[in-house]
């Protein structure tokens, strides 16, 4: 099961940005990813998931040298498109799980979330596709991730 | 800028579920997707964004035959970790840009939001990897999008 996966990767220049309650209708992702790019920041994860009552939240990464210049341009949106509000936090890691066929395989995602929930680590941000599993930790637990990922997917035998 | 992107994919065998309201401390993600892989269920994207305090929201999708085989497991992992609530929706479908170093060129993700929002469609869900943008739309949508995303990527001289 767990030979699906054939790599580990961490970041530790990552600082996640969340927008919060902003309008769920057509162009507003837009709106916020073009303002960005407009400034040519960089941005990694993009996160949007159900929406409620309308609203919605939308939070993303960008590395920790931008998130200077990002913030000013995400805030000057959020009033544009009134959100309620927009947090940042750059003492944060990513920590993935590389490897094809994993998305077929529904027990090598649950591994990893059991790998880090036995190390006490708190996941704050998922984001998956075909060949890729990725978390946001707190930047300081990121080393024990590593390893216990290490751990669980190449050292046991499974 | 958009030789980037090599393809455009898309799926209509998807159903999203979301889980409203989770605690947000280490282990429940284990527990949501281990419950699901003791019933072989295959999970595509995740997601699950900003934490709002102390409680988050998790989201995913599933093939649609699967539905029926994964709600009653959600429910019952609900109630055990006092989620408030649980939905879904069988009425989406997947669309994705797909190419190596699209991450890097920000003006990517802008300009996939655009091609969408310039066709009046909603973005339910986002989640991106280096090489691939996912968006969850309307499954009625799916055609148009398909067509405004050949169009932005493959027909306008950028
Ligand atoms: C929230 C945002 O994604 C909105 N639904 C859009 O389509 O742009
Ligand atoms: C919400 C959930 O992801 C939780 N933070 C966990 O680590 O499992």
């Amino acid at each position: 099961e767990y030979r699906l996966v054939s790599g580990i990767a961490h970041d530790l220049n990552v600082a996640k940005i969340g927008l919060f309650n902003v309008p769920d209708r057509p162009g507003i992702a837009k709106q916020i990813f073009k303002a960005l790019a407009d400034e040519h920041i960089n941005v990694d994860m993009i996160i949007q998931s159900w929406m409620r009552d309308g609203r919605n939240d939308i939070s993303f990464t960008v590395t920790r040298n931008d998130l200077h210049k990002a913030l000013p341009v995400v805030e000057r949106v959020a009033n544009e498109i009134g959100a309620s509000g927009v947090a940042y936090n750059d003492r944060v890691a990513k920590v993935s799980i590389v490897g094809a066929g994993m998305v077929t395989n529904p027990g090598v995602a649950a591994a990893m979330f059991e790998a880090l929930a036995d190390e006490g680590i708190n996941i704050e941000m998922i984001s998956t596709s075909e060949i890729k599993i990725s978390c946001v930790i707190a930047e300081d637990q990121a080393i024990k991730a590593v390893r216990a990922l290490h751990a669980k997917f190449f050292e046991q035998q499974s």
